[in-house]
């Protein structure tokens, strides 16, 4: 999807200790907005899970608006690119 | 680094230093985010190192022409990270078009640089070409390495802030002790709570889990409020040089000679040819002869020496002017710019540089002799004493943009033509190794003091590291490039970094996430932004409280009305029993009240806390002034860098 670009999603503090159950929660969330478990599994690119929680995913600007408004989601910024020096 | 290491007193066989004492970094691992790592290099050769720590967690992913045999007991892990770059870029990254590999190999050769400064083996009689040769070794050359491939070969490297978010992430889960950041953005840059900055809020949760997290200053100097990498958590190396030279000789046919500087390590001098400069009539008569758009049309260039005026301090202009001299059939170009320390080798063709004075004195000699000639000789490479040093012309300056209650850069390292392994698709590498030259080299430096100071001091947390760098740190007499001046606290915030002075600094001024937490306070983030970041529900006081307090090793006001009071926290980490007398530096028209002045730790006093009283005598919206707050104990001092600034009028701005 051309109108598709990585949105990094902070979703704050670590609900769980165990690792695949954060992704498991990224996923849930994602697949809430975008339909599917499968359009989630497509669309995300990284699930954090040891520093924070939170994912990059692939999506619109709408879609962006909308996870941004669910609850436990911080925030939903787009990707950047930085330059070595 | 053949010389850097020894330059900063960390010479392998002088017994008492920081890397022998820190046992050359042995159990540290040094995790960096850069362009991935050549493997094979001599500099990761893993002789005479022990097993794996048992405590890590990582792996070495495998892709194009990388397999797990790869890894070894220097180089313990390495993963690539390219799905939010390649999402950036709207298509497949083509590593035809653009020499890459799918994989944690470096092909543009910077990973492979940084790596070998912070931690590369012992490689002897490296050098470029004969340049520089000597003992090429990371500063902590027993530690491990761990490679986090987030940035590829495109535009000079570049990187995405959710790949990096995710080499943070799998850092820290990883067990890394150290990370090295040699990247950045630019102006204007994101907030310290803001994902798309990457580093920052990265680096914040590895600084929690007790990671020391090393960033470059960045390369948009000499201009202030250019420091990137701002966070009070970062740790942000400005560069500076080292006291080596490449003096080239420049003999004119009156018989005089010059040494300019040069990276020309041709084997054979050229003896004495014609000397020319383009020099046209018309409007512009300078154009012809400026080396960025150098114009040889009715020059007779071949078999001759070119001379061209720059005021381009960017190495462009010296490439540009060598590429043209050379299509023209030149046999070399002498630049006259602006004096900086950085040269770069021109293909086994001479571009030597010189400054604007003996420039002119070349091209008087040119325009008033009837046939002028000129004889140029190989560079030679010159240590020592006779080379001072330098804040290097192209080292972001402080103060911060984002908070400028917060001095940076840090510490100043090397940074100036450093010469360290290489890819071999580095064009300007020679048998492994390449000069580079950037605050990205200057990190690093500081990367490998830090393993060193795990080493010696495991229990320090990250803001204790830092405090004992910046509190150590050499100061004068040091010069800044660009124009020339004495440097400041914006140059290289405590000085340049003294790795043996930093294992024993006396007094730390700690920090930890509740401090952190009173920053983002102060900075007016919102409470849901905050707590996001510091994983933990957090409320800011109606009160913000005081930036001026934040308990680090500097004080800077950047907008003193009448008076103000700061206070700061000392820890005792030298001998139990310790009596430190403080020595103020005032800033020029300001006064400074300390109370206490004199500080007495026993057995059951480890803390102190102070306060520090700043008066304004300026009438007018102020300059920065600069000054010193040192304890001493009669061995050790301890100096906090204070800048302050009168503001009389708020917010206005007319510098």
């Amino acid at each position: 999807d051309a109108a598709s670009n990585v949105h990094i999603v902070n979703m704050g503090q670590r609900q769980h200790d165990d690792p695949a159950v954060v992704v498991d929660s990224h996923h849930n969330v994602l697949a809430s907005v975008l339909g599917s478990k499968k359009a989630a599994a497509e669309s995300m690119i990284y699930s954090y899970k040891h520093g924070f929680s939170g994912f990059a995913a692939r999506l619109t600007e709408a879609q962006a608006e909308m996870i941004a408004k669910l609850p436990g989601v911080v925030r939903v910024i787009p990707n950047r690119l930085h330059k070595l020096h | 680094t053949t010389r850097s290491w020894d330059y900063l007193s960390q010479s392998l066989n002088s017994p008492g230093n920081l890397v022998n004492d820190g046992n050359m970094g042995e159990g540290i691992i040094i995790g960096i985010l850069d362009t991935g790592i050549w493997p094979e290099s001599e500099s990761f050769k893993d002789e005479g190192l022990g097993p794996i720590p048992s405590r890590w967690k990582g792996v070495c992913e495998t892709g194009e022409r990388f397999n797990s045999s790869n890894c070894n007991r220097k180089l313990i892990g390495a993963r690539w990270f390219i799905k939010g770059f390649q999402a950036e870029l709207g298509r497949p990254f083509n590593t035809t078009e653009n020499v890459d590999f799918m994989s944690p190999r470096d092909a543009l050769g910077h990973g492979t640089h940084t790596s070998s400064t912070a931690a590369g083996s012992l490689v002897r009689n490296a050098s470029y070409k004969g340049l520089a040769l000597g003992i090429a070794r990371g500063g902590a050359p027993r530690a491990r390495l761990a490679m986090y491939k987030v940035c590829w070969n495109i535009g000079g490297g570049q990187c995405a802030s959710a790949d990096m978010l995710k080499a943070f992430d799998e850092a820290i889960n990883d067990g890394v002790d150290v990370l090295s950041v040699s990247i950045g953005g630019s102006v204007p840059f994101f907030s310290d709570v803001d994902e798309r900055d990457g580093i920052a809020t990265g680096a914040f949760h590895a600084v929690a889990k007790g990671i020391t997290v090393v960033c470059a200053a960045g390369n948009s100097g000499p201009f202030g409020q250019t420091v990137e990498n701002t966070a009070p958590w970062i740790l942000t190396v400005a560069a500076s040089t080292v006291d080596r030279g490449y003096p080239t000789s420049i003999m004119l046919g009156n018989n005089r000679t010059i040494l300019g500087q040069a990276l020309f390590a041709g084997n054979k001098e050229i003896g004495f040819t014609g000397l020319v400069y383009p020099e046209t009539e018309g409007l512009d008569t300078l154009e012809a002869g400026a080396c960025e758009s150098l114009s040889l049309n009715g020059t007779n260039a071949g078999g001759k020496v070119v001379l061209c005026f720059t005021t381009v301090a960017r190495r462009i202009a010296v490439v540009r002017a060598a590429s043209v001299v050379k299509e023209a059939g030149g046999v070399g170009v002498i630049v006259a710019k602006n004096p900086t320390s950085s040269v770069a080798p021109c293909d086994d063709f001479p571009c030597i540089q010189v400054d604007y004075e003996i420039g002119t004195q070349i091209l008087n000699y040119i325009r008033y002799t009837r046939s002028p000639v000129v004889k140029l000789s190989p560079s030679r490479t010159l240590v020592g004493k006779p080379i001072a040093t330098k804040v290097a012309f192209f080292s972001s300056r402080g103060p911060s943009s984002i908070a400028p209650f917060v001095l940076k850069p840090d510490v100043a390292a090397p940074g100036v033509n450093i010469l360290a392994a290489s890819s071999p698709f580095d064009p300007f590498m020679d048998n492994g190794f390449a000069f580079h030259t950037g605050t990205s080299m200057a990190c690093p430096h500081v990367t490998g003091i830090v393993a060193l100071l795990k080493s010696v001091h495991p229990d320090w947390s990250p803001a204790a590291i830092k405090s004992a760098l910046v509190t150590t740190a050499s100061k004068d007499p040091i010069m800044a490039e660009g124009p020339r001046k004495l440097a400041d606290p914006f140059d290289y915030g405590g000085g340049i970094v003294n790795p043996n002075k930093a294992a024993d600094p006396g007094l730390i001024y700690d920090m930890g996430m509740t401090d952190y937490i009173q920053y983002l306070c102060s900075m007016g983030y919102n409470d849901s932004s905050i707590s996001a970041l510091a994983q933990q529900p957090t409320k800011c006081p109606s009160e913000p409280p005081s930036m001026l307090d934040l308990n680090l090793p500097s004080i800077t006001i950047p907008n003193l009305r009448n008076s103000v009071t700061v206070s700061r926290t000392v820890t005792n980490v030298g001998p139990i029993y310790s009596i430190y007398k403080a020595l103020v530096q005032a800033p020029m028209g300001v006064e400074v009240i300390l109370r206490p002045s004199v500080l007495a730790f026993n057995s059951a006093t480890k803390k102190f806390t102070f306060s520090v009283t700043f008066v304004t005598t300026h009438k007018v919206q102020g300059e920065y002034y600069f000054g010193s707050l040192s304890w001493s104990d009669g061995i050790r001092v301890v100096t906090s860098p204070i800048s302050v600034q009168t503001e009389i009028i708020p917010s206005y701005v007319d510098n």
